[in-house]
This record gives C-alpha cells, structure tokens and sequence, in this order.
C-alpha cells in the first residue's frame, strides 16, 4: 500500500480499496484544499465518494467531473486518480491553473460506479452497468448513462434488462445516478459538467436523444474545438468532437443531456483513448499519457467556464 | 473470475446504411451474446464487438456472407487479461 501520494504508483490500474485509500492519503496531506464528500452508497452498500477541492468562499461557482460510471473502462478511474493528484500539485504553481481554484472549487469523483467497478476486479472485468436487480429478470444491472431523466427511455436506449444500454426501470432509478442528481441540485451552483468514459476517442457536448442543437451550440462547438486541439497538441492523439448525436449515435436518458436541461452551460462527456486499438484493456504503460493530454483539454474547459460567468 | 479465453474482438467497416443496419441486425441477435463495445453507428465509423469463442463461427459467416468487412481487433481477450493482471500484481510487489 502507497503511503503517500507521491509514492502511489499512477501507472498501473488500482482496486476500489486502493482508489479510497488514495483518496484519504491525499486530504489528508492537503487539508486546507482537499475533502472527501460521500453523496450516497450504492445499490450494494459501497460509499460514494466525492473529493472537493476549494480554496475558501461559501458555495462558490463550481466544477464537477466524473470519471468511470461505466466499470470496465478502467482508464477512466486511473484518469482521475492521476487528476485528482495533478490539481494539488498544480495548484499556487500554474497560473492559469490556480486563478480557477480561486475562484471556483472543483468536484470530482474518480469512481461513480462502485458497485460495478469492484465487480470488474473480481468476477467480470468485462462489466459496464450498475449492480442492481430488476424484479421479473435475472439480468443484472442499469447502464447508468441512460438512467437520466433526459429523453429518458427514448431511442437508444435499451427496455431490455438484458441489454449492455438497459435504461432502467424509470429515471433515476439507479442510486448511483440520483445521487449526482441531487447533489447537483441542492449546491445549484456548478458551472460546468464533465462526465468522463473510454474509448474511442470524442469530446461531445449535447445533446444524445434529439437532433436539435443546443441553444449554446456555437459556443459549446469552439470550446469543444479548442479543447481538442490542447488535447492534440500533447501527443498528437486525434478526437473527433460534436453533439453526441451527430457525432456518434442516438442516445437517451444520458449525463450531460440531464445537466444541459438544469442549466449548466459547459456540459461536456470525452471518451478517452483507443490508441492502439485496445478498446477497454489499455495496457497500463498510456495511463499517465492519456491523463496528461485530458488533463490540457479539462484546462481549456476550465478556463473558458472561469473567463465567461452566467 | 469470468473466463474471455478464446473470445475475440472484431472491428467491422460498414460501407453504408444498408451496412449499417445488417450490424444491427446481428446486434439483435441474443443468442450470440455479442458484446457491442464501439456500436453501429454511422457508414465508415468503425464498429467494435466481442464475440465470445462459441459464436465466432457464426458470426464471421454473417459478416461474410453480408459482404461486411472486418479484421480481428483483439485475437484473444483473455491473453490480455492476463497481461492486465500479471502487470498489475507486479507493480504491488
């Protein structure tokens, strides 16, 4: 077991028991920037864990960003692991950084789906929903990025239990999902949402169930923009960028679509790396690189959300 | 632990909607317990699927037989697996 962050070994993939831990050891050696929030358990009993960073001020304008509400895409959890470490290292260092840190707290949670995470390590590193029953089926689980309560049960989406999409019995029927949905509710504040997964490589704004554009298409389409060339410019990784469903396919009852409808603007979802065409098994060696060039794209996102109040 | 041995990933073109939709039709079909992990999007968009090793057959004699192309994206997800394990129990020691 690492006994300090800076021991903690980025470049290989971590349990569940060992992303908590990582994340005590890290507020507690930064106790004036860093706190462990728990916003709920999930269906199984595991808590939920959010860590805030903030710098001071009463329910300041905030960021949020999720990594890992689809178990198997285990670089995602490995992302804000190494996230998580880079705002406490980055901050009172890089400029541009910490002028947001002072203005804004950040909330970010490195493993939205406990449950299934825990499930990938130790019976099928293949899973990607949550870990609930559904009455009258013996499938397990919800995809929790069809649970929300945006277009929900609509097209692509799946009513089958059985399904890898099943959308759930009704929104927010995942205890994993309503309990973001009430967190975002009750600090009516955050600014800017990004929920991230793996793989294939896109930045994408809204929305997943219509074809009509955002009203903040315009804006949402440059920073997206630049945000990828940031990304880009690191290690020439190419992303494709636009509203989820022209970009990919038909989605409903997803993340950013629910967050766009509450009012926050700078909603966002990447899908990170396939280099090397591994899909969910990126070798551990390109955590550390898929980190680092995410981590300038969520720096653009970051800036445009500090520079451009609502 | 689940077993993937033999279980392969497939990345298939489809050339157009008419392609398209033929992936969709393979997606609906339960019994081959396809595992879609880059779904059928749009012509020229690649499509990622684990096929476990009990319908590869079948599902290589679709995609033939439809005129869909396709190369093996994965050739054995379990090797990988292993790797993934064998590196992760080495950097705890």
């Amino acid at each position: 077991w690492a006994r300090s962050t800076n021991t903690f070994n980025y470049a290989t993939y971590h349990t569940l028991e060992e992303i908590y831990d990582f994340m005590d050891l890290l507020a507690a050696e930064h106790p004036q920037l860093v706190s462990k929030l728990q916003i709920g358990s999930s269906y199984e009993g595991r808590p939920i864990y959010v860590l805030k960073f903030s710098t001071g001020g009463n329910n300041r304008p905030a960021i949020w960003i999720d990594t890992g509400i689809h178990s198997r895409e285990w670089v995602t959890q490995a992302s804000g692991v190494w996230f998580a470490k880079k705002i406490t290292q980055d901050y009172g260092q890089d400029p541009a950084f910490t002028a947001i840190l002072d203005n804004m707290d950040i909330f970010l949670e490195i493993v939205t789906n406990p449950d299934g995470f825990a499930f990938t390590h130790s019976k099928n590193r293949m899973w990607r929903k949550t870990r609930s029953l559904t009455s009258g089926s013996t499938c397990i689980g919800v995809d929790p990025n069809r649970n929300w309560d945006a277009g929900f049960g609509k097209a692509g989406a799946s009513s089958n239990p059985c399904s890898e999409t099943y959308h759930g019995k009704f929104a927010n029927s995942e205890v994993e999902v309503k309990s973001i949905v009430d967190f975002v509710k009750d600090h009516r504040n955050i600014k800017a949402f990004i929920s991230i997964h793996s793989y294939s490589q896109l930045l994408l704004y809204p929305f997943g169930y219509k074809r009509e554009s955002p009203a903040d298409k315009d804006e949402l389409d440059q920073v997206a923009k630049s945000a990828v060339e940031a990304l880009t410019s690191l290690y020439g990784t190419k992303f494709k960028y636009g509203s989820i469903i022209t970009t990919i396919y038909p989605a409903s009852g997803g993340t950013i679509d629910w967050t766009y409808n509450q009012g926050i603007k700078y909603s966002f979802t990447f899908e990170l790396r396939d280099t090397g065409r591994y899909g969910f098994l990126l070798p551990a060696s390109q955590i550390i690189p898929t980190a680092q060039e995410t981590w300038l794209a969520l720096l653009t996102i970051m800036e445009h959300t500090l520079n451009h109040p609502y | 632990k689940e077993d993937f041995v033999g279980h392969q990933v497939l990345r298939i073109s489809a050339a157009d909607e008419a392609q398209v939709q033929m992936v969709k039709e393979l997606e609906d079909l339960e019994h081959l317990q396809l595992d879609f992990w880059r779904g059928p999007a749009q012509p020229g968009s690649p499509i990622d699927v684990r096929v476990p090793f009990p319908s590869i057959q079948a599902v290589k004699v679709f995609l033939e037989a439809h005129g869909l192309r396709y190369t093996i994206m994965i050739e054995d997800v379990q090797s990988l697996l292993d790797d993934e394990q064998e590196q992760m129990l080495a950097s705890r020691s």
